[in-house]
């Protein structure tokens, strides 16, 4: 027996000719982390510790569907979530709604520790991130450019999208056509 | 959706799991990542964090789902994901988890994940498609 770690950064309809400039920095993003959860589990730190640190990671990473770059409700905000879940004591916290969070995951584990509850939303939880001083930023540090795009396209066709999806092909414009692994039309 | 999943020397078993939710996805919208045995789960035997298509992860239970199977049917941590995973209609879910004895797996029914993973033993892996 000895330590292991895995890691995703969200699944679905991912092209093979998905472009370079796409898949780097993703790729890159997921070495990143990798080599911070194993530096973590290395330095004897306890799981429920690596996990909270490597999502912090992977939220304020831009490419990803969480924390910076999450995507937009049919409103154009953001609504954000997460959960940490500790497996010898069955602890665990969660949160919905979040707009101003910098860290969603650093609030669930805070609901774990800090209330004798599971799982706060939306106002509630946006009251308890302060009252506890998590860091909290503008709504629109969130929202990236391509997010907004994909909302647009989204709209345009009515679907929701999950993390990575293909367009309709049929109603791809021909400049469209080059899938490149985020959500386009549907 | 973006989730980790680690074991120590010890056994000691987290997960977490993060997200912004769906595109275009209704005001209000609770997905299945802070759903505790949906998208998120860790008991005695194994942590699991799953991504996809919320609303099937949340009537599948499939975080749940991988430790019931190893704890009610005897399989391994690999075994029980897969079957899970399968259960799900294509298309739709993908998940990481480890087990307490430093197993390590990664499914999914997409058509890609991106994902990573580290053992102690040395091995490591970062990839998007099967």
């Amino acid at each position: 027996m000895g330590w292991a770690i895995a890691l995703h950064g969200g699944a679905g309809d991912i092209p093979l000719s998905l472009p370079s400039d796409r898949r780097l920095p993703r790729e890159a993003g997921l070495r990143h982390c990798l080599d911070v959860g194993i530096a973590a589990l290395k330095a004897h730190k306890h799981p429920l510790d690596v996990v909270e640190l490597v999502v912090r990671e992977l939220e304020n990473h831009p490419h990803f569907n969480a924390g910076k770059g999450s995507v937009l409700t049919t409103s154009g905000t953001v609504e954000m979530e997460a959960c940490i879940m500790d497996g010898k004591t069955k602890k665990c916290g969660a949160v919905s709604g979040l707009s101003t969070v910098v860290n969603a995951i650093s609030l669930a584990r805070t609901v774990m520790e800090k209330t004798p509850h599971i799982y706060l939303a939306f106002d509630g939880a946006e009251a308890f991130a302060r009252e506890q001083g998590l860091e909290t930023v503008d709504p629109s540090y969130f929202v990236t450019p391509e997010n907004i795009e994909r909302l647009k396209q989204a709209q345009e066709a009515n679907r929701v999208q999950i993390d990575y999806t293909q367009p309709i092909q049929k109603e791809v414009k021909k400049d469209d056509a080059i899938g490149d692994g985020d959500s386009q039309i549907g | 959706t973006v989730g980790c999943v680690a074991v120590d020397n010890e056994g000691n078993l987290a997960s977490a799991t993060s997200t912004g939710g769906l595109v275009n996805k209704m005001v209000g919208r609770i997905g299945d990542t802070p759903i505790i045995g949906a998208g998120t789960y860790a008991n005695h035997l194994c942590a699991v964090s799953a991504t996809g298509k919320g609303e099937l992860i949340i009537r599948g239970t499939v975080a749940r789902d991988v430790a019931a199977v190893m704890e009610f049917k005897g399989v391994s941590l690999k075994e029980a994901a897969a079957y899970v995973v399968g259960q799900v209609p294509p298309g739709n879910v993908g998940l990481v988890a480890v087990s307490s004895t430093g197993e390590v797996t990664m499914p999914f029914n997409t058509t890609g994940m991106f994902r990573a993973c580290a053992t102690e033993d040395g091995y490591s892996e970062i990839a998007i498609w099967d």
